[in-house]
């Protein structure tokens, strides 16, 4: 559904967390390792739309929202 | 299906387990039974014997907790996390943790997580399994209400488990042993609960009779259940749910499981409240209040909390009209007037759908406001009404919002 729009940095925060828990995402703190891979978490959203067989874009539309919300179990989703 | 790295697994035949508490949500004797029935599911595809112990450590110990619990993996409130468990190894390996916010049950209805079916996922990890990517299989991360009667282990999962501890010696593994009972030493004393009254259990459609979506421009196609939500506009029939958005030119398909796993299916009516960004379902004699994919905390709720007498058992249709703060529910050939500002019947209903909604002289399915107008559905047809006059103004298929 189309997301109200002060919703959208809470969104992306709920996003960055799933991905911390389920798919090993570190977020890139130094400024070089951010310039070498433009967008790490672009990656971590193709796994996971990789791993529910969601269309792979690396963009956090709403079906890759959606099953980010759905209950779920707390382990992770990759071997790690 | 996926096994942890390096693949841990007990290595040995006989693996103990402990309930070191419970869950206020479910009787005490509900809750063993349902763990002792989700280690029977992995007992009957491999080698393996759980016993009961009630003392000392266990391999797999199981409990209870909320938010931080004493591992780094703290709860997350209802919603989100349901449990969690690590893979065979000493101390915490093994063990599985069910998160105390969330409503237990041994249903397999919309108001709470089945225990069975979490257990027997949770169990799945302390066996030494990971996710599987499978829809439908036992260990796919995401949870799925499904029948537990005589629930059968899925293919991904029996390959997975035997993959680690192959298949059973003799003829189907003996039930899960436990000692004889004793008292056990330790039980965090919860408040009896009084278990819920089994609601009749949704008939659940099995893939084989799930009835086929009706096609989008069949002339003969009603609807359920109408409403807006955010701009959009959802039609419900059965499962299925039509998408119409002003965001993108075709009608998406979807069901209602997309959405909101934890709603049956076959509402009776819905409608937005778009000021508070809220829509209502309703299906028999209780609703639900969902914001955007989350159903609010608290739902199902009673309809009688708005107003109804106990004689109304179910509604037709409801519409809410964003001019006069006003929300219709038509029941049989009568309707009814809430004011959603201060949340309560207005006097002198029901009355009459024909003597105010002129041309309307038949029971409404489902009902609509739309720039303006309202949209009044009976079977395969739709009555386009003026609410100020209260004129019918034309009449049409009811599916002539799908560009036909």
């Amino acid at each position: 559904f189309p997301v109200l729009p002060e919703k959208e940095k809470e969104e992306m925060q709920f996003a960055k967390k799933y991905l911390e828990n389920f798919y090993g995402f570190k977020e890139e703190k130094s400024s070089l390792l951010k310039w070498k891979n433009l967008n790490p978490m672009a990656d971590k959203i193709r796994e996971m739309q990789s791993f529910f067989g969601l269309e792979v874009t690396g963009e956090l539309n709403h079906k890759t929202l959606a099953m980010m919300k759905q209950p779920r179990c707390g382990m992770p989703d990759i071997r790690s | 299906y996926s096994t942890f790295p390096l693949s841990p697994k007990w290595k040995k035949e006989d693996v103990t387990y402990r309930i070191l508490n419970y869950t206020p949500d479910m009787l005490q004797a509900d809750v063993e039974e349902a763990i002792a029935k989700a280690f029977q599911l992995w007992s009957s595809v491999t080698p393996l014997r759980f016993t009961r112990v009630y003392s000392d450590q266990a391999d797999i110990m199981i409990s209870f907790a909320s938010g931080f619990h004493g591992d780094f993996y703290p709860f997350d409130g209802p919603g989100g996390t349901l449990a969690h468990a690590y893979p065979p190894g000493s101390n915490i390996g093994g063990d599985a943790h069910f998160d105390e916010d969330e409503t237990w049950t041994k249903f397999t209805t919309y108001n709470g997580y089945n225990l069975f079916l979490v257990a027997a996922h949770e169990l799945g990890h302390s066996l030494g399994l990971g996710h599987s990517n499978v829809l439908g299989a036992l260990m796919y991360p995401i949870y799925m209400a499904r029948e537990t009667r005589d629930y059968k282990l899925p293919q991904d999962d029996i390959d997975g488990i035997q993959a680690l501890y192959g298949r059973p010696k003799e003829s189907p593994a003996l039930p899960t042993k436990a000692f004889p009972p004793q008292e056990p030493t330790e039980m965090t004393p919860a408040e009896t609960t009084t278990e819920m009254p089994p609601r009749e259990e949704p008939t659940e459609t099995t893939p084989s009779n799930t009835p086929v979506r009706p096609q989008d421009c069949d002339p003969h196609l009603n609807f359920d259940a109408i409403t807006t939500l955010r701009g959009e506009t959802l039609f419900f029939k059965g499962s299925y749910v039509w998408r119409k958005s002003p965001y993108f030119s075709d009608i998406e398909h979807d069901t209602i499981s997309s959405f909101w796993p934890s709603l049956v299916a076959g509402f009776d009516a819905a409608y937005e409240v778009d000021k508070r960004d809220r829509v209502l379902f309703f299906k028999d004699n209780h609703y639900w209040a969902v914001r955007g994919y989350s159903i609010e905390p608290g739902f199902p709720k009673p309809i009688q909390n708005l107003g109804f007498p106990t004689s109304v058992r179910k509604i037709d249709a409801a519409v809410h009209d964003e001019n006069t703060k006003k929300t219709y529910f038509f029941v049989g050939n009568k309707y009814w007037s809430f004011n959603e500002n201060t949340q309560s019947m207005e006097r002198g209903y029901p009355r009459k759908i024909a003597a105010d909604f002129h041309g309307i002289g038949h029971t409404v399915d489902a009902a609509l406001q739309k720039n303006g107008l309202f949209y009044f559905f009976h079977g395969a047809n739709q009555y386009e009404v003026d609410i100020k006059s209260k004129k019918l103004i034309r009449k049409m298929k009811s599916n002539s919002w799908f560009n036909c």
